[in-house]
């Protein structure tokens, strides 16, 4: 934020913090205007997590630089402001995650497989959104109608997700070994193999656990 | 095979086989990994019982057991590419911890990155044959991801030329290490160095802590097991504890700072050399962030799609859990998040190895964001897949909380990943610090 303000062109992930100087990045965007048109639009979505990741970057080095203003030691004004310095860097890098998996969908040539991967990747982007509806409405990238739009779409995609989603495990390629455990078999005969296992347990060595003779019959006897 | 299962994966749309090799990067790499795998599930000398029905001494030692017969199994097969070694060893212990996973995943390489040729020579082909096995004490019991706050001390003797390290208070023991409990006889021991009178700072020393033969804790040395855990039973997390215990001058690490037989203080070229390795071992936990998750998200879909549970229809038979809403709600926003790390991961370990390139030319420039991002999406990713296992556990109803499901390993397994390696608010402040600056 400092060196993008001094001019500094920044590469890599943080690029967009080049904006700053060029306050396209304003603390409090004017309401009512929304930046996503349509929400279905993945490259508008990671835009609109761009400009969140920014507009909490700024807001809370701005708290910083006020406090230093004011006369604070360098460490006090930053301890001060840590809450959302760690929000800040939360959503840069929920930003980072959500470009990562939009670029990563150019590289798949499947169709099939690339329709369901944008389909988990909206799914993702959308609920994302969802669960920091606050960061996004107070910086202006969405107004406040569209959040019913994005909750009803979410549960659009889970109907499209229900008949693939054993499908997209499968593709994690786990074998039952590697699980560790009887439930996620992939033959899914669950409840035979969790008795076989339960009968393997090492308290059912003997029929009788000796625990019983040393103390519960005693206990019955002097009651 | 489960008719519901066989229904499910009837009606997919496409064909997971395309999405694992997206997930492996090639078709090639698949058939390579499900290779090695078979290596390991085919070997009667791997199979046993199940850890849940063991003691912690019994998967401690099952433990020791996997790993001895690994290592020979991995040269028998001639397995030397890092990311092989990684996946057999995934295979053979099966996602837990193993007391040898610092002396493969720390000791060896801090050697290769910071040993000089002739500290390699010493103790590299010893520690390969494993005659010497090491771990890496760098936390202690009263300090940790704050690094200038570690007490141990090294303080240079011109005299003799050597160093005393001693452990100046109880919160300066070394505490946590794997493997440095039981199985170690050497360390990587991270300790402020004093020389001349001056501090120098935090260095990397090799330190010997039991008889080579007898395996007996040297003289001045304390060193055990801190006790049952959570969860990481197979490995013997340890402490150390130094009473003025003397190492010979050669066995400070000195590729970058050296100390020369006078006491006099050579510092290193860069203190971002070190980073190396912290965006390294971050990015590794990436992609256990990305890993672990998944295999919660697989266990609790198909056990959804076994499971018949309550009515949607009055009347009509128990429907499949996974066509309530609410289930679909709870899983799929996850399945979809273990997909997002998946390819986080697979960026993380790319961006590493393109940059290590550089900087063994020299070239640190981008070391300082990877270093930032990495330190940031440990945090996230841990965060985010140490509560989405919890939620999967928890979408198995009942049955979630037995360990026949295996999800209460996983997760035990991998939630000290919030912890270690930096705690994960601190290593969210650390990218603050360099988005601040940016």
């Amino acid at each position: 934020y400092t060196a993008a303000l001094s001019g500094e062109r920044l590469g890599g992930m943080v690029s967009y913090l080049n904006d700053v100087s060029s306050q396209r990045v304003q603390a409090q965007p004017l309401a009512g205007q929304s930046l996503v048109m349509d929400i279905n639009d993945l490259g508008s979505l990671v835009e609109a997590y761009k400009q969140r990741a920014a507009w909490l970057i700024v807001a809370a080095c701005k708290n910083v630089q006020s406090d230093l203003k004011r006369g604070k030691r360098k460490e006090d004004a930053w301890n001060k402001n840590s809450v959302d310095l760690v929000q800040a860097t939360e959503a840069h890098c929920h930003y980072v995650v959500v470009k990562l998996f939009v670029d990563k969908l150019s590289e798949v040539l499947d169709v099939a497989a690339l329709r369901i991967l944008s389909t988990l990747c909206l799914l993702y982007t959308l609920h994302g959104i969802s669960r920091n509806t606050g960061d996004f409405l107070q910086a202006g990238l969405l107004a406040p109608v569209q959040l019913e739009q994005i909750q009803q779409r979410i549960k659009d995609l889970l109907v499209v997700i229900r008949p693939n989603a054993v499908a997209l495990v499968d593709a994690f390629d786990y074998t039952d070994t590697q699980l560790g455990g009887v439930l996620g078999r992939y033959d899914g005969n669950v409840y035979e193999n969790m008795f076989e296992w339960a009968k393997k347990s090492p308290l059912n060595k003997t029929q009788v656990h000796a625990s019983f003779h040393k103390y519960l019959k005693p206990l019955q006897s002097k009651l | 095979m489960n008719p519901d299962l066989s229904r499910e994966r009837a009606a997919a749309s496409f064909n997971p086989e395309t999405i694992t090799y997206v997930l492996d990067g090639s078709p090639e790499r698949t058939r390579r990994r499900r290779e090695i795998e078979n290596l390991v599930t085919s070997d009667p000398e791997f199979q046993h019982e199940d850890p849940n029905f063991l003691s912690r001494s019994e998967r401690y030692e099952l433990a020791i057991k996997k790993s001895a017969l690994m290592v020979q199994k991995m040269r028998q097969h001639g397995i030397s590419d890092p990311e092989e070694i990684y996946w057999f060893k995934s295979f053979v212990h099966q996602g837990r911890p193993e007391p040898l996973d610092l002396h493969l995943g720390m000791f060896l390489p801090t050697l290769l990155n910071q040993a000089t040729p002739e500290q390699q020579d010493r103790f590299f082909m010893p520690a390969w044959n494993l005659e010497i096995i090491g771990t890496y004490a760098q936390t202690e019991m009263g300090h940790g991801t704050h690094l200038r706050g570690l007490e141990t001390t090294a303080t240079y003797d011109p005299s003799t030329q050597e160093f005393i390290l001693n452990s100046p208070t109880v919160s300066s023991l070394k505490w946590w290490p794997g493997g440095l409990g039981k199985t170690s006889n050497h360390a990587v021991v991270l300790a402020q160095l004093y020389t001349q009178g001056e501090c120098k700072g935090l260095h990397a020393f090799i330190v010997p802590i039991r008889h080579m033969s007898t395996h007996e804790p040297l003289p001045g040395v304390t060193v055990g097991d801190i006790g049952p855990k959570f969860g990481y039973d197979e490995t013997d997390n340890g402490f150390l504890k130094f009473d003025k215990f003397r190492i010979p001058r050669e066995n400070m690490l000195m590729k970058y700072a050296q100390v020369e037989q006078d006491g006099k203080y050579v510092k290193p070229l860069s203190d971002k050399l070190t980073y190396g390795t912290m965006v390294f071992i971050r990015s590794m936990i990436v992609g256990d962030s990305a890993l672990c998750l998944s295999r919660a998200c697989t266990i609790a879909v198909r056990y959804s799609a076994v499971r018949h549970q309550s009515e949607i229809r009055a009347g009509e038979p128990e429907p499949q859990i996974l066509d309530f809403q609410t289930q679909q709600y709870k899983l799929f926003p996850l399945l979809a998040t273990a997909y997002a790390f998946q390819f986080v991961g697979s960026y993380m370990s790319q961006t590493y190895h393109r940059i290590t390139g550089d900087i063994q030319q020299g070239n640190l420039s981008e070391l300082p964001e990877l270093h930032a991002l990495s330190a940031g999406l440990k945090a996230f990713t841990t965060w985010v897949a140490s509560y989405g296992i919890e939620e999967c556990r928890m979408a198995c109803g009942g049955h979630g909380y037995s360990c026949s499901s295996g999800i209460p390993d996983i997760y035990v397994t991998f939630t000290p990943a919030c912890t270690y390696e930096g705690e994960n608010t601190v290593m969210m402040l650390q990218t603050a610090r360099f988005l601040f600056k940016s």
